[in-house]
């Protein structure tokens, strides 16, 4: 995908930061 | 719609990151992210380098809903 920006992190790595922050929250009280 | 619940939960998950509710994430913020979620430090910097859209080194949270915005923007047209 050329929108991935250089030096950037890719779109999947955002998408598992955000993913694993959600299950973070969902997962504790 | 989706992208405004996306952009509640964005609150919620910068709460999460801004530890010492300082009102934005430092790279300090990020590290500590370390053992809680499954991403390597190097992968940390990135997506905090990514967020950082002026690189002056605090995530507001501005920032951060627009990146999770983008995301869940390029997930919707994928």
């Amino acid at each position: 995908d050329p929108n991935i920006k250089a030096g950037a992190a890719s779109e999947g790595v955002l998408a598992n930061f955000f993913n694993s922050l959600l299950s973070k929250k969902t997962g504790s009280p | 719609s989706p992208q405004a619940e996306v952009m509640g939960k964005a609150k919620e998950l910068f709460v999460l990151c801004d530890k010492e509710s300082k009102g934005f994430i430092t790279k300090r913020d990020m590290q500590r992210l370390q053992g809680e979620l499954p991403l390597s430090p190097e992968q940390l910097e990135e997506v905090f380098e990514s967020l950082d859209r002026r690189s002056n080194g605090f995530l507001t949270p501005v920032e951060f809903n627009t990146g999770l915005g983008e995301l869940v923007g390029l997930e919707d047209t994928a």
